[in-house]
């Protein structure tokens, strides 16, 4: 179902944030919106990893992949206790 | 936990282990279902102020605020945005919206790690004694990321990411699923972060076992964490018609079975279900059940879901027997109705039994708790196995730990068993997984941290490492349970932790940051895969000959399937280089290697090593030449260095 959205966590390249932008989270919005009107930033993370995590269609995902500055899109995982 | 810190020694030695103040410095994070703050294992009496570098705070939710956190539970947050997202609205009725610990799970872990001392604590009478985590003047901040759906990456790693800026010591992570590549595992990517701030990344190895290649959590900056069981039992006899009884285990308290031989069924032969005789909800036929003990097969449901099906069934008892995967290991748990649980032997004699008698009869026989239980402690069956299936030149897991009917602090809202229709309340539960192992293991290292706060990350997993066991006081070799046979590195590891000796290694295998890119270049990483993992903008140099061989860590890997290339000649050699770190005072070491056999010739250069000082390091190079060998052979050795004071032992795995 190419409509169905599932969580990804995208991976951005800090250091490849262009020159307009004065902050990373303008940066992650912008890049967001670009591939979706509705979608919404779960979280933005600050240490483990430059990004934040949306939930998207695959054609959503598989199309801000393709952006500039994104390291990596990658679906969300289910962990379970020991 | 009671019993864990005599069987590791931290009661006899606790002279030997830092001040109350140096240890209540260091900050243990949990990520797991959350905490019972009202749990006795977070009294915080006799603990000054909370940590001047302590950035963390108490979040408020449902059925819980800031006035649940003290100088002990100093932390608690909750993340749910992802859980939320994928599967709905929170229902408040059946789990909070809070760090609340709904499940036990999370409390459980937590106080193990670092739970204050409590005096009679037991489960029902059952492993008596005063429990207290491993690092127990050590505080405690919980960040619930497990909610009765599962545990979400973007919840997990949202964790991660505020426990590092709190500025936690230590981080405990009882949870896995799968494996991938470093860079598309989201708890390799967190612990990646946590490393490069110094904070210790302990999670467990699975519960997968006795299957090879089952570990979860193998990157080489995490310590890997297997379980091993304690000397204590918990013995039920199954007493059969016959006469003869059998050796089981049970935490069944309560109105006993009548005082005289009831009937006794298969569950095979009370049900029209082709799976009826593992118990499974609605397969039993009540009027075959009624005032019956029940013999049901050990797999596929909960083993505490098959006696309250028993029970619900009109069943007065339950023997429940092991699959062949579960082998000798016997798991106690809290059923809700007289139980014991029985080897697969003891099992298949049992019903030999009950095949051939045509009115069988049996009763359970409760008999308490025992210390003393020798061999101990074995490799628990379920405990994941290796080899290393991402990165087969790093051994894994590192190092095993109490993981088998380990007693410790429990939610109050949920019964020992978990299930809905188990109203009793308990402080304390005893529960069984590589889940109970890993916390032992994280609360040690915050040990290890208050003695020694410079150590890096590294250095502290080299010190449990370097100084685990792997032979009983006899000499014997360590037994895995799911065999019956001497258990191997990819077992156990580096072997059980130790953490008397720990506290003074000797020698240490230290790693930093760069050693770990050196070790992603080693993989052929791309440059945004390496991003993805470190966030920096490291570049391999394409002058330089990475190895994964070289990563400097504690044990010994030697995959002749991979990495290697194909044998093209008669023997073939790998080699490994390490460096060792002085800890301790100057001295020489001499090395000694035990074979992993003929067909594996092994030369250290050099032989000796001579440390004038501390934290002088100091580099020697292994090499293992072997002739071919069969794919899926694999052969086991060990180096050690000693100056006759320390023993700085290496496993060491070869396969083909």
């Amino acid at each position: 179902d190419g409509e169905r959205k599932i969580t990804y966590i995208v991976h951005m390249s800090k250091s490849e944030m262009p020159v307009r932008f004065n902050d990373h989270t303008h940066w992650y919005d912008s890049s967001l919106k670009s591939v979706s009107d509705s979608a919404e930033m779960l979280y933005t993370y600050n240490n483990v990893a430059h990004g934040y995590s949306t939930r998207l269609t695959k054609q959503e995902a598989e199309s801000l992949e393709k952006q500039p500055g994104i390291l990596g899109v990658m679906p969300e995982v289910i962990y379970e206790l020991h | 936990t009671t019993r864990t810190p005599e069987f590791l020694g931290l009661d006899q030695n606790a002279n030997l282990f830092p001040e109350s103040k140096t240890a209540s410095e260091v900050v243990v994070g949990v990520f797991d279902t959350g905490v019972w703050p009202e749990s006795k294992s977070f009294d915080d009496s006799g603990l000054g102020p909370i940590p001047s570098s302590w950035k963390g705070l108490c979040e408020t939710g449902n059925n819980f605020n800031a006035s649940n956190c003290n100088r002990k539970l100093i932390g608690a947050r909750f993340f749910s945005k992802g859980y939320v997202a994928a599967l709905g609205p929170i229902d408040e009725s059946k789990e909070s919206n809070s760090p609340r610990d709904d499940d036990g799970h999370g409390t459980h872990t937590s106080t193990t790690a670092a739970g204050s001392v409590v005096r009679d604590a037991s489960l029902l009478g059952y492993a008596a004694g005063t429990a207290r985590g491993m690092a127990s003047s050590a505080r405690v901040a919980v960040y619930k990321v497990c909610w009765e759906g599962g545990c979400f990456s973007s919840d997990i790693l949202k964790g991660m990411d505020m426990a590092i800026a709190d500025n936690v010591n230590v981080m405990s992570l009882s949870l896995g699923g799968g494996t991938s590549d470093y860079y598309r595992d989201n708890i390799a990517i967190g612990a990646f972060a946590a490393m490069q701030k110094g904070i210790l990344v302990s999670c467990s190895a699975g519960n997968a076992g006795p299957s090879s290649f089952s570990l979860s959590n193998v990157a080489p900056w995490i310590t890997t964490v297997g379980a091993g069981t304690l000397d204590r039992d918990f013995p039920a006899l199954a007493s059969l018609g016959n006469g003869l009884n059998y050796s089981g285990v049970s935490l069944f308290k309560g109105d006993s079975l009548p005082d005289k031989m009831v009937p006794f069924i298969y569950a095979g032969n009370a049900t029209i279900a082709t799976n009826g005789n593992l118990c499974m909800p609605g397969t039993l036929i009540p009027d075959k059940i009624k005032g019956k003990i029940v013999l049901c097969d050990r797999g596929v449901n909960a083993r505490v879901q098959k006696g309250s099906v028993v029970k619900s069934a009109g069943g007065v008892g339950m023997v429940l027997a092991n699959a062949a995967s579960n082998g000798d290991e016997l798991v106690a748990d809290a059923h809700l109705l007289p139980a014991t649980a029985v080897t697969e032997k003891t099992g298949n004699l049992i019903k030999n039994y009950l095949f051939s008698e045509s009115n069988p009869t049996a009763t359970i026989l409760f008999q308490g708790t025992k210390v003393g239980i020798e061999p101990s402690p074995v490799v628990a069956a379920f405990s994941s196995r290796g080899p290393n299936s991402i990165t087969p030149e790093i051994l894994k897991p590192d190092i095993i730990a109490p993981g088998v009917n380990i007693l410790a602090g429990w939610a109050g809202s949920v019964g020992p068993t978990g299930l809905a229709e188990d109203t009793r309340h308990v402080e304390f539960n005893i529960i069984s997984g590589t889940s109970m192992s890993c916390p032992h293991v994280s609360g040690l290292a915050a040990l290890l941290k208050a003695a020694h706060p410079d150590w890096s990350p590294g250095a502290i997993r080299s010190a449990l490492m370097t100084t685990a066991y792997s032979q009983y006081k006899t000499g014997k070799l360590m037994e895995d349970i799911a065999t019956g046979k001497p258990s191997t590195p990819f077992d156990h590891g580096a072997g059980h932790v130790d953490p008397v000796s720990a506290l003074n290694p000797g020698l240490v295998y230290d790693l930093t940051v760069d050693d770990y890119v050196d070790f992603l270049c080693a993989l052929k990483y791309t440059a945004s895969e390496i991003k993805l993992v470190t966030r920096g903008n490291f570049t391999c140099d394409t002058s330089k000959q990475y190895s994964v061989n070289n990563l400097n860590y504690p044990s010994f890997a030697v995959s002749y399937q991979t990495g290697s290339g194909p044998i093209t000649e008669e023997t073939t050699t790998v080699k490994h280089t390490r460096t060792l770190t002085n800890v301790g005072l100057p001295g020489t070491y001499k090395v000694s290697v035990t074979s992993p056999g003929k067909s594996v010739k092994v030369t250290v250069e050099p032989e000796s090593l001579s440390f004038d000082k501390v934290n002088q390091k100091m580099s020697y190079t292994v090499s293992f030449t072997a002739s071919s060998m069969p794919s899926n052979t694999n052969l086991f050795g060990r180096i050690e260095w000693s100056d006759d004071k320390h023993i700085v032992g290496s496993p060491v795995a070869v396969s083909w």
